[in-house]
């Protein structure tokens, strides 16, 4: 879940 | 970036400018749902903050811009310019039926307790319903324009296509982001009724008619 935080997408 | 999420923000881009172009050149706002952008200028503002202190990529910043400055636009030309032919008696949806437990649902389900990521969680609750008083109004009226139909399918699109890019993102890289996952999944849901009613209705010719 540590990918999650990152917001990367739209 | 992965093919689904692209054909998501192509989708989810041309949505937007559909919706512009269509008042733009007819010069009304009939049959759009003011409550619905002003959710939608909500949902990025609230969302696209980060523009501030995050840099993710070039792409990302210029879409995020161009959400925020699009969704503006639309709320401008619907309020302002061409109120109107703007529909007002038929977009009575209450907007604090979606707001409110977007919010509370911020609260329950976020990242961490922080001003930004609260926002960012409330912005993917309000953004899975903000298409309710568009919705609402089609069933009220009982049809809509083909643009409209046409709107409402790439903007339902965008969501669907991104739930092929989580999956696609939690096989290649363990990406899952549970939040905008649920969030998206309910999204995808509302448009289900509307999916079928464009390819049964609209893609052989026929205006979108809503039984009574």
């Amino acid at each position: 879940v540590s990918a999650a935080a990152a917001h990367d997408e739209l | 970036m992965n093919l689904f999420r692209l054909m998501g923000d192509v989708s989810h881009v041309l949505a937007v400018f559909i919706l512009l172009a269509k008042i733009w050149r007819t010069r009304s706002a009939a049959g759009i749902s003011g409550r619905s952008q002003i959710l939608f200028t909500i949902v990025y503002l609230a969302r696209y903050m980060d523009l501030f202190f995050s840099f993710i990529s070039l792409y990302n910043t210029v879409m995020k811009l161009l959400f925020i400055s699009a969704s503006c636009a639309t709320v401008y030309l619907i309020y302002f310019k061409f109120r109107a032919t703007y529909d007002g008696n038929h977009d009575t949806f209450r907007i604090e039926f979606v707001l409110v437990p977007s919010l509370l649902l911020a609260f329950i389900f976020h990242y961490s307790m922080s001003f930004f990521e609260l926002a960012w969680s409330f912005s993917i609750f309000l953004e899975a319903v903000a298409i309710l008083p568009q919705l609402f109004m089609v069933t009220k009226t009982g049809e809509a324009e083909n643009i409209t139909s046409h709107y409402l399918f790439a903007l339902g699109s965008y969501r669907a296509l991104y739930i092929l890019n989580w999956i696609y993102r939690y096989y290649t890289e363990g990406h899952f982001d549970p939040i905008a996952v649920c969030a998206g999944i309910v999204q995808t849901i509302l448009y289900c009724d509307f999916f079928y009613l464009y390819v049964t209705k609209v893609l052989q010719g026929r205006k979108l008619q809503v039984l009574p």
